[in-house]
């Protein structure tokens, strides 16, 4: 509906009065002295008179500052003249969420800065949708980026509702995923990896209440990634929006490992499977209190390490991604009576969604029926008193199963099943033990060179690329170059080529 | 095996306003506090200045080794940074207070010949930063309700 | 083959955490002392 007439006169005049008195610089000491009075103003202009009337004016007075960015863009030294009048802004957004209803009274606060969010998130969203490609971001980045620095100020009234402002920033963040707002993008990624940002959402909030919700973030990032990466040739805008997302996921391996270990499956699902060295950076993280061992070390005892018992957190609930229900079921009774033997013809069915070469599986239930069969075998072998080894794991329904997948899926199928045990060699725990073994176990058992030989590739191109390497999977490749009961070396495609056979030298090489 | 798979019509689309997005990226500042005189725009330096941020240059210690002009210089023209800050630390490591009414440091020239609860009183060095020197000040009344 | 990440301008062997100086996705290098908001003593502001 329309704003009265006169409104936006009166919105005007307000804000322009409420940028003057904040650049009026004795203010910037003493933030709460023109403060009061302008609220004086508001009051008396019948803004604060109500839901609708301080709706209205923040529309105005954010599309205004939207205005003056498209309006000075071209101009020289325009960042600074639209920063401070956006900064002013922004600063009367923090001060009337901060002093909204009582000190104590947070849902007032935080119904305010939600509604503002929202109505930022609208705008960027239409805005997006009128000018397309000359669609300009950084206007709301600099709401956005500015208004969080304003709440995330260090003041009790605000460490009171820090959780809360952190989840209406996330919950906008998503609004406006990049697969959303692709115009808005690169803004985007600047806002959710902030140094502000990443220190309160994964190390300053209490019990890492912000995990989850930065773990959601990331997901849309990949989402929005996956069909651009999934083509090996990256385009200029692609490759940038890339490497930005390495940095941080470099950050996060650096600061925060121990978030990467736990949401390690979540991101495997919606990273696509050729981004080896984007996964391998997820895969590589170990718990900061862990030391690894060397896995070149000679005649590492793996099955001794303290740590290798130990059951990784996985912050995902991957046995409700077993669906339909019917099949995980099935699944159920099949592990638990290793009956029906149907049920195994009929695995392959249940992963294929489709015939178009490059995406006939569902890659998210591969991934998950893998570790599911997989905690669930790990469990079974641990109810008899026994760990994880070449001879605990076989002749078991969760090997049938492993073992079916391998001789009866398509060689994309078997990829992507390969895949789902690969991504699970990872740090020293009971899954990387129990993979790495079966992984070995499938590669020995195998009735065709050309599953060993897979078995081979999918280890082969996560070691090929740059580092990190998960120690999983070093572990689990030397073995393999190295046991002589896998015959490895007796294999053709291991010298199929000269520059493989010299590159599977050259690893075995600083494995002696 | 999983070869290339073709971009669907959305994913078209979103290139298109990524790659329009492109070519007006963000830039650091514009995450950042605006600085009424030094922004955060890489200046081109000769290859032979320092180009990599120097070891450990962000602790006290390291701004401890600097002049005093040059954390005095840090202090009024990057305001409301770290930079600042550390500079304010080292400075008050070096004996320098701030006199909060005048916004200058000051350093006791000598025992102040007067000293009590409201302030101490005698000959101190300060730094004036509009004439961008250290003076000496006799007879100077240092109130400690302004210091800082 | 991936990107050689540690020229990506991150000190990945630093003994402190990265965020608190994190430069930004796209920034080739640390964000320096004089780049990174501090909360100061307000009588610092002095514009």
């Amino acid at each position: 509906v329309d704003d009265p007439p006169g409104f936006q006169e009166r919105a005007e005049y307000l804000l322009k009065d409420w940028v003057a008195i904040h650049l009026n610089t004795s203010n910037s000491r003493d933030p709460l002295k023109g403060f009061s009075v302008f609220v004086a103003k508001m009051n008396m202009h019948g803004i604060l008179k109500g839901d609708e009337p301080l709706t209205r004016f923040f529309r105005f007075a954010t599309q205004y500052c939207i205005d003056l960015t498209y309006r000075n863009m071209n101009e020289p030294a325009a960042k600074t003249k639209i920063f401070s009048f956006i900064d002013a802004y922004v600063r009367l957004i923090a001060l009337l969420v901060k002093h909204s209803g009582e000190s104590g009274n947070t849902s007032t606060k935080l119904n305010l800065l939600n509604k503002i969010l929202g109505i930022v998130v609208g705008l960027l969203l239409q805005d997006q949708e009128i000018h397309t490609t000359a669609f300009q971001q950084v206007g709301y980045h600099r709401i956005f980026v500015t208004l969080f620095l304003e709440l995330s100020a260090s003041d009790p009234v605000l460490e009171n509702i820090s959780l809360s402002v952190i989840t209406a920033f996330c919950h906008t963040f998503h609004l406006l995923r990049p697969a959303a707002a692709p115009g808005f993008c690169y803004s985007w990624l600047e806002l959710i990896s902030h140094r502000v940002f990443l220190g309160r959402i994964l190390a300053m909030i209490p019990q890492q209440k912000g995990w989850y919700m930065y773990s959601q973030l990331l997901i849309d990032l990949f989402k929005y990634l996956a069909p651009f990466l999934r083509n090996a040739e990256l385009a200029k805008p692609v490759h940038h929006l890339y490497k930005g997302t390495l940095r941080v996921l470099l950050v996060l391996l650096h600061d925060f490992p121990e978030f990467l270990c736990d949401y390690h499956f979540a991101f495997c699902d919606v990273i696509p499977p050729n981004c080896i060295q984007m996964r391998n950076l997820i895969l590589s993280p170990y718990p900061r209190s862990m030391r690894l061992p060397d896995p070149f070390t000679p005649n590492l005892k793996v099955d001794m390490l303290n740590d290798i018992g130990g059951s990784p957190r996985v912050s995902i609930n991957y046995a409700a991604a077993i669906q339909p229900a019917s099949f995980k079921k099935d699944l159920d009774s099949y592990l638990k009576a290793r009956a029906p033997v149907t049920f195994l013809s009929e695995l392959r069915s249940n992963l294929q969604i489709s015939n178009d070469v490059g995406s006939r599986y569902n890659i998210p239930l591969m991934n998950a029926l893998v570790l599911y069969v997989g905690t669930q075998a790990i469990a079974h072998i641990r109810s008899k008193n026994l760990g994880p080894t070449m001879a605990t794991i076989v002749h078991s329904a969760h090997m049938d199963i492993f073992q079916n997948l391998a001789v009866d899926l398509d060689t994309e199928g078997r990829y992507l099943f390969l895949n789902a045990i690969a991504n699970q060699l990872r740090y020293p725990n009971s899954h990387t033990h129990y993979f790495s073994c079966c992984i070995l176990y499938l590669f020995g058992e195998a009735n065709s060179e050309a599953i060993q030989e897979q078995i081979t590739r999918v280890l082969l191109e996560r070691l090929i690329v740059n580092r990190p390497h998960p120690w999983g999977l070093l572990i689990t490749f030397i073995e393999l170059i190295k046991n002589p009961v896998y015959k490895f070396w007796e294999h053709d495609f291991v010298h199929c080529a000269p520059e493989i056979a010299r590159l599977f030298e050259s690893v075995a090489k600083s494995c002696m | 095996p999983l070869g290339t798979s073709k971009l669907q019509k959305e994913h078209q689309i979103q290139f298109q306003r990524m790659e329009a997005a492109y070519y007006h990226l963000p830039t650091p500042s514009d995450s950042e506090r605006l600085r009424p005189y030094l922004q955060r725009q890489p200046v081109q330096t000769p290859a032979h200045f320092p180009q990599q941020q120097l070891p450990h240059s962000d602790t006290v210690e390291f701004f401890q080794r600097l002049s005093p002009e040059t954390l005095f210089f840090v202090f009024y023209y990057m305001e409301g940074t770290k930079a600042q800050y550390l500079a304010a630390k080292a400075l008050k490591k070096q004996s320098w207070r701030f006199h909060t009414k005048y916004m200058m440091w000051f350093q006791r020239h000598e025992e102040p010949k007067v000293i009590n609860e409201e302030y101490e009183q005698g000959t101190y060095i300060y730094f004036d930063y509009e004439k961008w020197g250290q003076r000496k000040k006799e007879g100077f009344t240092f109130e400690y309700k302004y210091l800082e | 083959m991936g990107q050689d990440l540690m020229a990506l301008g991150l000190n990945l062997t630093a003994s402190d955490n990265l965020y608190p100086s994190f430069g930004g996705p796209f920034a080739d290098a640390p964000a320096r002392p004089q780049d990174i908001d501090y909360s100061v003593p307000p009588e610092y502001l002095i514009n």
